[in-house]
């Protein structure tokens, strides 16, 4: 099965 | 002082219909430049990013920056009160506004709404997006890319989107079994066949379809739409708005754990 990512994994907070 | 009159604001009621369902409540943020938004959804899944130029807008003053922090689901109760053919004018004379001023007129200006949206005060975590060359960008129409995901979905909750020079294929695999969509090139001068492929890496990422269609409840604010995606990256969905800016999805893929 596959796990979901999050988007705050690839973009940092400003 | 902010003021800006939208001559079509049937373009700021499908932008509210098509985010409504993704994020709660957004920070706009208005600028000489234009309007801008970005908001995830709640599980950090999914991201979404609007710009609006001010050359879009009939009218448009922003005398010093501002950030609008408005409630998406008062807001859209507020634009139901709003006519398809009505031009929307957003205003507020203060600058720290505690509410922000809505007008819809009709065409022949023989019917006025106005009414006053209170505002939240919204922390903004807004994430910094690096403008990404992505190495397989497909251009489709939005229409046809939303029917895949709405067939597909029923399926399966993910789809594994694999692109090739000639080809993007859609994947998915479920408990009653298994289906793909190949679709390919195609220069066809009818919008709703029209496949544009510039495949510079071909990719393969999975992602939930779930998010995908709600991203897709923006069809109607552009007849195309563009995947973007380069390997262990979000996908971005962009649908543009003529003469006005963009509204942009990013989904976070799914990986094999």
């Amino acid at each position: 099965s596959q796990c979901q990512t999050c988007i705050d994994g690839y973009y940092l907070l400003n | 002082m902010f003021e800006a009159k939208l001559q079509q604001g049937v373009i700021f009621k499908k932008i509210v219909d098509a985010i409504k369902d993704l994020v709660k409540s957004v920070n706009i943020d208005a600028s000489t430049s234009g309007l801008s938004m970005q908001a995830m959804d709640s599980a950090h899944v999914a991201l979404v990013s609007l710009k609006l130029n001010e050359n879009g807008f009939k009218d448009y003053r922003c005398d010093r920056p501002i950030t609008l922090g408005l409630s998406i689901e008062n807001l859209s109760k507020i634009l139901k009160c709003a006519g398809n053919d009505d031009t929307i004018t957003l205003q507020t004379d203060e600058e720290e506004p505690s509410s922000l001023k809505f007008f819809f007129e009709n065409q022949q200006a023989s019917k006025i709404s106005e009414f006053s949206l209170n505002l939240m005060s919204l922390d903004s975590e807004s994430l910094g997006i690096p403008d990404t060359d992505y190495s397989s960008v497909i251009q489709m129409s939005s229409a046809e890319f939303s029917r895949i995901c709405k067939e597909l979905s029923s399926i399966s909750e993910t789809v594994e989107i694999e692109t090739s020079k000639e080809s993007v294929k859609f994947s998915v695999q479920g408990d009653i079994g298994a289906g793909s969509i190949t679709v390919k090139n195609n220069q066809s001068d009818k919008d709703v066949d029209r496949v544009d492929l510039q495949i510079d890496q071909p990719v393969k990422l999975t992602f939930a379809l779930r998010y995908l269609n709600m991203f897709n409840k923006a069809v109607s604010l552009s007849s195309t739409v563009s995947l973007n995606m380069s390997e262990e990256n979000p996908l971005m969905v962009e649908y543009k708005i003529d003469d006005l800016g963009s509204l942009r999805f990013y989904l976070a893929p799914k990986i094999s754990d």
